[in-house]
Protein backbone atom coordinates (compact mmCIF):
# COMPACT_ATOMS: atom_id res chain seq x y z
CA UNK A 1 0.00 0.00 0.00
CA UNK A 2 2.82 2.06 1.03
CA UNK A 3 4.43 2.08 -2.47
CA UNK A 4 0.36 3.02 -4.02
CA UNK A 5 0.80 6.17 -2.51
CA UNK A 6 4.67 6.95 -3.79
CA UNK A 7 3.82 10.09 -5.94
CA UNK A 8 1.99 12.06 -3.08
CA UNK A 9 4.25 11.20 -0.33
CA UNK A 10 6.74 12.49 -2.53
CA UNK A 11 4.89 15.89 -3.44
CA UNK A 12 4.71 15.89 0.03
CA UNK A 13 7.75 15.19 1.35
CA UNK A 14 10.07 16.92 -1.40
CA UNK A 15 12.41 19.51 0.06
CA UNK A 16 12.74 22.95 -1.02
CA UNK A 17 16.30 23.60 -0.24
CA UNK A 18 17.39 21.46 -2.82
CA UNK B 1 -14.86 47.14 0.68
CA UNK B 2 -15.59 45.17 3.35
CA UNK B 3 -13.20 44.35 5.99
CA UNK B 4 -11.51 40.99 5.44
CA UNK B 5 -10.72 39.21 8.55
CA UNK B 6 -6.89 38.34 9.55
CA UNK B 7 -7.59 34.53 8.69
CA UNK B 8 -9.16 35.30 5.49
CA UNK B 9 -6.12 37.52 4.38
CA UNK B 10 -3.73 35.00 5.18
CA UNK B 11 -5.79 32.21 3.46
CA UNK B 12 -5.72 34.28 0.17
CA UNK B 13 -2.55 34.53 0.81
CA UNK B 14 -1.49 31.03 -0.06
CA UNK B 15 -3.48 31.03 -2.93
CA UNK B 16 -1.82 29.94 -6.19
CA UNK B 17 -1.72 32.48 -8.54
CA UNK B 18 -4.16 31.44 -11.47
CA UNK B 19 -1.90 33.00 -14.68
CA UNK B 20 1.19 31.14 -13.06
CA UNK B 21 -0.89 28.37 -12.60
CA UNK B 22 -2.01 28.21 -16.46
CA UNK B 23 1.18 29.08 -17.60
CA UNK B 24 2.61 25.81 -15.65
CA UNK B 25 0.11 23.66 -17.04
CA UNK B 26 0.15 24.95 -20.82
CA UNK B 27 4.03 24.13 -20.79
CA UNK B 28 3.77 20.77 -19.19
CA UNK B 29 0.51 20.12 -21.59
CA UNK B 30 3.32 20.85 -24.66
CA UNK B 31 5.71 18.80 -23.14
CA UNK B 32 3.90 15.77 -23.26
CA UNK B 33 2.52 16.24 -26.98
CA UNK B 34 5.87 15.48 -28.11
CA UNK B 35 5.27 12.24 -27.07
CA UNK B 36 1.87 11.75 -28.39
CA UNK B 37 2.48 13.73 -31.87
CA UNK B 38 4.65 10.37 -32.16
CA UNK B 39 1.45 8.38 -31.62
CA UNK B 40 -1.68 9.55 -32.52
CA UNK B 41 -3.75 12.75 -31.97
CA UNK B 42 -4.46 12.27 -27.99
CA UNK B 43 -8.26 11.50 -27.25
CA UNK B 44 -9.88 14.21 -25.14
CA UNK B 45 -10.39 12.41 -22.25
CA UNK B 46 -6.87 11.49 -22.11
CA UNK B 47 -6.04 15.11 -22.56
CA UNK B 48 -8.53 16.30 -20.21
CA UNK B 49 -7.03 13.57 -17.60
CA UNK B 50 -3.46 15.39 -17.94
CA UNK B 51 -4.89 18.89 -17.51
CA UNK B 52 -6.96 17.33 -14.03
CA UNK B 53 -3.48 15.36 -13.33
CA UNK B 54 -1.94 18.56 -13.55
CA UNK B 55 -4.08 20.90 -11.55
CA UNK B 56 -3.88 18.20 -8.64
CA UNK B 57 -0.68 18.48 -8.24
CA UNK B 58 -1.31 22.34 -7.85
CA UNK B 59 -4.17 21.34 -4.83
CA UNK B 60 -0.84 19.47 -3.04
CA UNK B 61 1.52 22.03 -3.72
CA UNK B 62 -0.89 24.70 -2.44
CA UNK B 63 -1.59 22.71 0.79
CA UNK B 64 1.57 21.56 1.31
CA UNK B 65 3.00 25.32 1.26
CA UNK B 66 -0.11 26.40 3.41
CA UNK B 67 -0.57 27.71 6.70
CA UNK B 68 -1.98 24.77 9.04
CA UNK B 69 -1.16 22.15 7.02
CA UNK B 70 2.52 23.14 6.76
CA UNK B 71 2.47 22.00 10.65
CA UNK B 72 1.20 18.80 10.03
CA UNK B 73 2.64 15.06 10.19
CA UNK B 74 2.78 13.73 6.26
CA UNK B 75 1.16 11.11 7.45
CA UNK B 76 -2.63 13.10 8.50
CA UNK B 77 -1.76 15.22 5.09
CA UNK B 78 -2.37 12.71 3.40
CA UNK B 79 -4.92 11.49 4.74
CA UNK B 80 -6.58 14.33 4.13
CA UNK B 81 -5.93 15.17 1.26
CA UNK B 82 -6.75 11.28 0.18
CA UNK B 83 -10.22 12.47 1.42
CA UNK B 84 -11.04 15.58 -0.18
CA UNK B 85 -8.58 15.83 -3.31
CA UNK B 86 -11.90 15.30 -5.33
CA UNK B 87 -13.83 17.84 -3.62
CA UNK B 88 -10.84 19.89 -3.92
CA UNK B 89 -10.53 19.57 -7.75
CA UNK B 90 -14.00 20.19 -8.70
CA UNK B 91 -13.90 23.18 -6.25
CA UNK B 92 -10.93 24.05 -8.60
CA UNK B 93 -12.97 23.77 -11.70
CA UNK B 94 -16.47 25.46 -10.24
CA UNK B 95 -14.61 28.86 -8.71
CA UNK B 96 -12.86 29.37 -12.01
CA UNK B 97 -16.30 29.52 -13.44
CA UNK B 98 -17.80 31.92 -11.18
CA UNK B 99 -14.33 34.36 -10.85
CA UNK B 100 -13.35 34.18 -14.64
CA UNK B 101 -15.68 31.87 -17.24
CA UNK B 102 -18.72 32.98 -18.65
CA UNK B 103 -22.14 31.47 -19.45
CA UNK B 104 -22.57 28.59 -21.42
CA UNK B 105 -18.90 27.30 -21.62
CA UNK B 106 -16.54 26.18 -19.29
CA UNK B 107 -13.32 27.90 -18.75
CA UNK B 108 -10.30 25.18 -18.42
CA UNK B 109 -7.57 26.07 -16.32
CA UNK B 110 -5.12 26.55 -19.41
CA UNK B 111 -7.87 29.63 -20.83
CA UNK B 112 -9.60 27.57 -23.33
CA UNK B 113 -13.23 27.89 -23.42
CA UNK B 114 -15.51 24.65 -24.37
CA UNK B 115 -19.13 24.96 -25.04
CA UNK B 116 -20.90 23.02 -22.27
CA UNK B 117 -23.58 22.02 -24.79
CA UNK B 118 -20.77 20.57 -26.74
CA UNK B 119 -19.69 18.60 -23.85
CA UNK B 120 -23.29 17.58 -22.98
CA UNK B 121 -23.93 16.69 -26.93
CA UNK B 122 -20.66 14.60 -26.78
CA UNK B 123 -20.74 13.12 -23.36
CA UNK B 124 -22.29 9.69 -22.46
CA UNK B 125 -25.21 10.15 -19.69
CA UNK B 126 -23.08 9.88 -16.72
CA UNK B 127 -20.35 12.51 -18.10
CA UNK B 128 -24.08 14.71 -19.13
CA UNK B 129 -25.52 14.47 -15.89
CA UNK B 130 -22.60 15.24 -14.20
CA UNK B 131 -21.79 18.05 -16.61
CA UNK B 132 -25.76 19.80 -15.96
CA UNK B 133 -25.49 19.79 -12.11
CA UNK B 134 -22.07 21.23 -11.92
CA UNK B 135 -24.04 23.69 -13.96
CA UNK B 136 -26.64 24.22 -11.80
CA UNK B 137 -24.20 24.62 -8.76
CA UNK B 138 -22.07 27.23 -10.84
CA UNK B 139 -25.51 28.99 -11.30
CA UNK B 140 -26.24 29.15 -7.46
CA UNK B 141 -22.93 30.02 -6.57
CA UNK B 142 -23.34 32.91 -9.34
CA UNK B 143 -26.27 34.14 -7.78
CA UNK B 144 -25.02 34.12 -4.11
CA UNK B 145 -22.10 36.34 -5.58
CA UNK B 146 -19.54 33.83 -3.77
CA UNK B 147 -15.94 36.05 -4.23
CA UNK B 148 -12.20 35.17 -4.24
CA UNK B 149 -12.14 35.65 -0.14
CA UNK B 150 -14.66 32.77 0.07
CA UNK B 151 -13.88 30.45 -1.79
CA UNK B 152 -10.01 30.57 -0.34
CA UNK B 153 -11.40 29.89 2.77
CA UNK B 154 -14.62 27.21 1.94
CA UNK B 155 -10.67 25.49 0.38
CA UNK B 156 -9.47 25.45 3.69
CA UNK B 157 -12.99 23.88 4.98
CA UNK B 158 -13.15 21.27 3.09
CA UNK B 159 -9.32 20.36 3.74
CA UNK B 160 -8.97 20.47 7.11
CA UNK B 161 -11.65 17.85 7.63
CA UNK B 162 -12.03 16.42 11.27
CA UNK B 163 -14.23 13.40 10.35
CA UNK B 164 -11.23 12.25 8.41
CA UNK B 165 -10.46 8.75 9.90
CA UNK B 166 -7.39 7.42 12.23
CA UNK B 167 -5.87 11.14 12.01
CA UNK B 168 -2.99 12.07 14.75
CA UNK B 169 -3.42 15.72 14.88
CA UNK B 170 -7.46 15.68 15.05
CA UNK B 171 -7.68 18.28 17.83
CA UNK B 172 -4.93 20.66 15.44
CA UNK B 173 -7.51 19.56 12.24
CA UNK B 174 -10.89 20.25 14.33
CA UNK B 175 -9.40 23.58 15.79
CA UNK B 176 -8.38 24.72 12.25
CA UNK B 177 -11.80 23.86 10.57
CA UNK B 178 -13.83 25.97 13.61
CA UNK B 179 -11.22 28.81 12.80
CA UNK B 180 -12.23 28.44 9.26
CA UNK B 181 -16.12 28.40 9.77
CA UNK B 182 -15.66 31.42 12.12
CA UNK B 183 -14.35 33.46 9.39
CA UNK B 184 -16.19 32.51 6.95
CA UNK B 185 -19.18 33.23 8.81
CA UNK B 186 -17.60 36.33 10.20
CA UNK B 187 -16.91 37.55 6.47
CA UNK B 188 -20.10 36.81 5.15
CA UNK B 189 -21.96 38.66 7.76
CA UNK B 190 -19.46 41.75 6.61
CA UNK B 191 -20.26 41.30 2.63
CA UNK B 192 -24.24 40.11 2.76
CA UNK B 193 -27.63 41.87 3.71
CA UNK B 194 -29.25 38.19 4.28
CA UNK B 195 -26.91 37.71 7.25
CA UNK B 196 -27.34 33.91 8.01
CA UNK B 197 -29.55 32.95 5.30
CA UNK B 198 -26.86 33.39 2.60
CA UNK B 199 -24.09 31.41 5.12
CA UNK B 200 -26.95 28.42 5.11
CA UNK B 201 -27.02 28.36 1.70
CA UNK B 202 -23.48 28.54 1.30
CA UNK B 203 -22.98 25.47 3.18
CA UNK B 204 -25.63 23.82 1.21
CA UNK B 205 -23.54 24.49 -1.57
CA UNK B 206 -20.94 22.44 -0.30
CA UNK B 207 -23.01 19.30 0.31
CA UNK B 208 -23.97 19.43 -3.20
CA UNK B 209 -20.61 19.82 -4.29
CA UNK B 210 -19.42 16.46 -2.00
CA UNK B 211 -22.17 14.44 -3.67
CA UNK B 212 -20.44 15.80 -7.55
CA UNK B 213 -17.33 15.13 -6.35
CA UNK B 214 -18.79 11.53 -5.69
CA UNK B 215 -20.10 11.13 -8.84
CA UNK B 216 -16.54 12.30 -10.87
CA UNK B 217 -14.99 9.61 -8.70
CA UNK B 218 -17.59 6.78 -9.59
CA UNK B 219 -17.06 8.39 -13.38
CA UNK B 220 -13.31 8.19 -13.42
CA UNK B 221 -13.24 4.65 -11.53
CA UNK B 222 -15.41 3.61 -14.69
CA UNK B 223 -13.46 5.31 -16.82
CA UNK B 224 -10.46 3.64 -15.18
CA UNK B 225 -11.90 -0.02 -15.24
CA UNK B 226 -12.61 0.23 -18.79
CA UNK B 227 -8.90 1.29 -19.43
CA UNK B 228 -9.34 4.82 -20.67
CA UNK B 229 -7.55 6.20 -17.36
CA UNK B 230 -4.02 7.29 -18.09
CA UNK B 231 -1.69 5.99 -15.49
CA UNK B 232 1.07 6.10 -13.29
CA UNK B 233 -0.12 10.11 -12.23
CA UNK B 234 -1.60 11.57 -9.10
CA UNK B 235 -4.83 11.26 -10.15
CA UNK B 236 -4.70 7.57 -10.40
CA UNK B 237 -3.09 6.91 -7.53
CA UNK B 238 -5.67 9.19 -5.46
CA UNK B 239 -8.10 7.09 -6.90
CA UNK B 240 -6.92 4.02 -6.11
CA UNK B 241 -6.15 5.48 -2.55
CA UNK B 242 -9.72 5.92 -1.84
CA UNK B 243 -10.34 2.36 -2.78
CA UNK B 244 -8.05 0.70 -0.75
Amino acid sequence: KKKDNALLRYLLDKDDTV
Amino acid sequence: GPRIPQLVLEFLHCDPDELQLRRKIIARLQQEQTGWETHRDPETFSLMCTIADQMLCSIVEWARTSIFFRQLKVSDQMKLLHHGWSELLLLDIISRQILYGKEGSLLLVTGQEVELSDIVFHAGPALASLTQRGQKLVEKLHILKVDRQEFSCIKFFILFNPDVKELEDHGLIKSVQEQVERALLEYTLTTSSQYLSRFVDLLLCLSELRSLSTLMEDYLNFKHLSGEMPCNNLLSEMLHAKQA
